[in-house]
């Protein structure tokens, strides 16, 4: 699965997630990646989330707009939401992890495994990339 | 006016012995290229849309990543995509799966959002779809790996089914 955030300079957010999903699925099964709230969400009060990892666990726990739920409505910061949410999921059984953006171009980027392949580039321009923990 | 972006390319165990020093390059190099791409966009004043459905295409093209060309194979031997985009500022979304002939499905997953009254679309009539939006459609045959499909010949062998790219993952089976 890849995935991407951004925030663009006029303050507005996207994401977007991709998929091939998981080898050997059968019977048409669909994953997180094409569910809005649980894969993928963009609220430009909140934040971008793109999500990769057991797609059954991220529906179950409508992880990407849970994380953007708890920001609005309980005044969490993107970084405190982000770790919720993988806990949560690591206590419902799955695991993978999440890239997220807020509106004022502060990043997170949680997984439960032992790596993400995954690459940032912050409101001051520093470049990051990274696989393991 | 800040702009920032990230990426992803899957999350699990990477293995070990199947990330020699070599490849550890070639991926960080294809994530900076990605992520790069999205952000000249950015920074030219582009928009947050068109900045992931570039970072994603690049990866998308890929073979080294389960999206796109490189995605991994279903039972039956079959590559099926699935995608989703979204605007934080409208609130609006567009989503794809089980396509099978679409080079890029984040596209498609834009079409749908911008293009239809609908969010998500499936199977044979988003391919439909994708056509009726001039995107470029693929024989099938593109989206073949041999290592992908060596992988689902491996997780076949042991009847289990792989939820992640199976390159990273050594654990996670259903």
């Amino acid at each position: 699965t890849v995935g991407c955030v951004a925030l663009d300079e006029n303050g507005n957010l996207a994401a977007g997630t991709s998929t091939g999903g998981m080898t050997n699925k059968k019977w048409g099964r669909i994953g997180d990646s094409p569910i809005i709230g649980a894969g993928t969400y963009a609220n430009n009060k909140t934040c971008a989330i793109s999500s990769t990892g057991w797609g059954e666990y991220f529906i179950r726990g409508v992880v990407a707009y849970d994380i953007s739920a708890q920001m609005e409505y309980a005044g969490k910061s993107l970084s405190e939401a982000s770790k919720n949410v993988i806990k949560k999921l690591a206590d419902l059984g799955g695991n993978g992890g999440v890239i997220a953006l807020d509106h004022e171009g502060n990043i997170s980027m949680e997984f439960n495994t032992a790596g993400m392949y995954r690459a940032s580039i912050d409101a001051h321009q520093n470049l990051e990339v990274k696989m393991f923990r | 006016n800040k702009v920032a972006i990230v990426i992803h390319g899957g999350a699990g165990t990477i293995l070990p012995e199947s990330m020699t020093d070599s490849l550890r390059i070639v991926y960080q190099n294809k994530l900076e290229e990605a992520i790069t791409a999205g952000h000249e966009i950015l920074k030219s004043g582009g928009s947050a849309m068109e900045a992931v459905q570039k970072s994603i295409n690049i990866m998308e093209n890929s073979p080294l990543f389960n999206a796109g060309k490189g995605a991994v194979f279903t039972h039956d031997e079959k590559n099926s995509l699935d995608a989703s985009i979204m605007d934080g500022n409208t609130l609006n979304a567009g989503a794809i799966a089980g396509v099978t002939n679409v080079k890029n499905p984040i596209n498609l997953s834009y079409e749908v959002m911008i293009n239809s009254p609908h969010v998500l679309l499936s199977g044979e009539g988003a391919e439909t779809f994708a056509k009726e939006q001039r995107l470029e459609i693929v024989d099938p045959s593109y989206f073949f790996t041999q290592n992908r499909y060596d992988a689902l010949q491996r997780v076949k062998a042991k009847e289990k089914s792989s939820f992640y790219d199976p390159n990273i993952d050594d654990s996670k089976y259903g």
